[in-house]
């Protein structure tokens, strides 16, 4: 079981480099490492080290709320990727994104959407633009959900 | 193998029977707070055989039927059907499509259903077998997991490595 | 003691049910409850009642991301205006907001402008448009921030 | 009483002096994600005498310091200055503006300063005594505190209710 934990981890960190290379910029560095306890072998932690363009946090935890968010979007792709499920859902993670990284997020999703299907909410608009079909969910009658398929330029009358 | 459509009826905020067609890439959702695209979200993780109340936001699984508003009353029961296209015969090869149900009445009463037929969870479950798909299978990425990932109280990214191994 | 507890909970209520008013639509209602314990008085929890609109949820998880996130800033004001403080800092808040919320949201800011002094965080244009000064920080050196003032229309070139 | 400029020089990010004039009415912090922001809302924290490395994203706290870039050298103080508008003659009236400032050495020196002059942390704290500004007043609303609020699994929506009784 140990072992292979550990080619999970190591599959997983070998997938967190590469999609928090292409969530940030090249001089970026990022790892995952394994604290071993030697006393209690069966219970190490996972630890995060994201360190973007020159910066040097001491921690995850010094980093923006963007950056954090964008780190462990990274993460969760890569673990996700060690047993790839047909589709995906992500729901409203763009939130705390900037346009810039908005748009780093959506390249991530066309990127892999040749292999999983995406169903992405959001309220952003440059997300959408990224998406082939764009569904607006209303609620005209009080407290009940309807559909409507959307063209892109209504969707922007949708979300107000 | 690629999800085409989910039927929703009764399930939440969703009294009315409506039907979601995904595109085999990148579909969107999007409307305003409240509206229910989250519900949908719920939904799909419903009728994958989901049993745990937390992940649907509800502290029983009778919550999850539509509960009446001031101006219509509440349903008996909630259905949502999921329909698989087997493009790339993942599934079983006889199986163009699949359709899977899952309805819940307020009584507690619940059927499973595979293609029309009644059938146990069990089932669903045997047939999504190492397609990675299925009741606890790993795939809605949203921000609750990113702040939990991020703050590994419970040593929560140890245990997600763990089910991924 | 239980009695200034009394009193603040009575006035943190009626704040809480005068900003829910101007942060929701006028037939949402919304409330607190102290739920006594008779066995452990000291360890009552706060109950919060939220229905938009004629829902019925069954308790506040039920409500959606940007419905929760509106009721808890209603719940923070009506904290804050027990003991105001002359200044108000919000970080980022709207992020999990549509635009009509947004709007609700800002108004309510320029409410209670008249009386307190915010500095609003935001990466959303529309709550860039409610603020009388707007300043960018940029980071063109690798690692430092830097203080730009900015006018509204080169607001949209620096939050990407 | 009103904030009208905040001064930061080697306080996180912002290595080098910079000075915020704020609005008396309402005024926005843009940029994108990581260019210093909430840094801004954790000088104002840090100056106002926050002690709890916790509040201010940091395990230690020397970590406030410019702690350097692959271009920039590390440095060896923080200082952070907020000067507040004495216009409704809430604080003792011979002061038309006050000036607080907060420094920070590498060697764990701290020094406070009122208007120029050194003081303690506790002349500081007299002078905001019962105008609701100092260390632990209300003044900054985040997501983080609404995901408390909301979840309430310490129990803290009764600790806010009780800090503001
Ligand atoms: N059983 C139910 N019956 C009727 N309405 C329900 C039921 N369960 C939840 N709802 C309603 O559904 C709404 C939540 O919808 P949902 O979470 O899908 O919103 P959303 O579109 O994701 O919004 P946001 O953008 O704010 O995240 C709530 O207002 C809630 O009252
Ligand atoms: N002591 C320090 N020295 C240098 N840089 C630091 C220090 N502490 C934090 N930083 C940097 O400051 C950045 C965080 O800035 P901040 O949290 O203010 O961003 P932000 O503008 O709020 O972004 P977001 O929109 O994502 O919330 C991080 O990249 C972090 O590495
Ligand atoms: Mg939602
Ligand atoms: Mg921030």
């Amino acid at each position: 079981a140990h072992q292979r934990f550990s080619s999970t981890f190591n599959e997983i960190r070998e997938n967190f480099k590469k999609v928090f290379s292409m969530l940030f910029r090249e001089d970026d560095f990022c790892d995952l490492i394994l604290e071993e306890h030697p006393d209690d072998p069966l219970n190490h932690k996972v630890e995060i080290i994201a360190k973007p363009r020159g910066k040097r946090p001491t921690n995850i935890e010094q980093l923006s709320g963007g950056e954090k968010t964008l780190t462990a979007i990274a993460l969760l792709f890569a673990i996700y990727l060690v047993k790839p499920s047909p589709f995906c859902i992500l729901d409203e993670v763009d939130a705390p994104l900037d346009d810039a990284n908005v748009g780093r997020f959506a390249n991530l999703i066309k990127e892999f959407s040749k292999n999983t299907q995406f169903i992405v909410i959001t309220h952003n608009k440059k997300t959408m633009d990224y998406c082939e079909v764009l569904y607006g969910v209303t609620m005209q009658e009080t407290g009940i959900s309807k559909l409507v398929g959307v063209k892109l330029d209504t969707a922007e009358n949708l979300v107000s | 193998m690629y999800l085409s459509e989910l039927q929703l009826h009764g399930f939440k905020s969703f009294a009315n029977k409506t039907a979601v067609k995904f595109d085999s890439g990148i579909t969107a959702v999007v409307g305003p707070n409240g509206c229910g695209k989250s519900n949908i979200v719920d939904a799909l993780r419903w009728v994958l055989g989901e049993q745990r109340t937390s992940m649907l936001r509800s502290s029983a699984m009778q919550n999850v039927i539509f509960n009446g508003t001031s101006s219509k009353k509440a349903l008996g029961m909630a259905e949502v059907s999921l329909t698989i296209e087997n493009d790339k015969a993942i599934l079983p090869v006889e199986y163009t499509s699949v359709t899977i149900s899952r309805r819940l009445y307020r009584s507690g009463e619940s059927e499973y259903l595979l293609n029309g037929t009644v059938c146990r969870l069990r089932d669903i479950i045997d047939l999504f077998m190492d397609t990675g798909m299925g009741p606890g299978a790993y795939s809605v990425i949203e921000l609750k997991m990113v702040e939990d990932i991020l703050s590994d109280k419970n040593n929560d990214r140890r245990r997600l490595f763990e089910e991924a191994a």
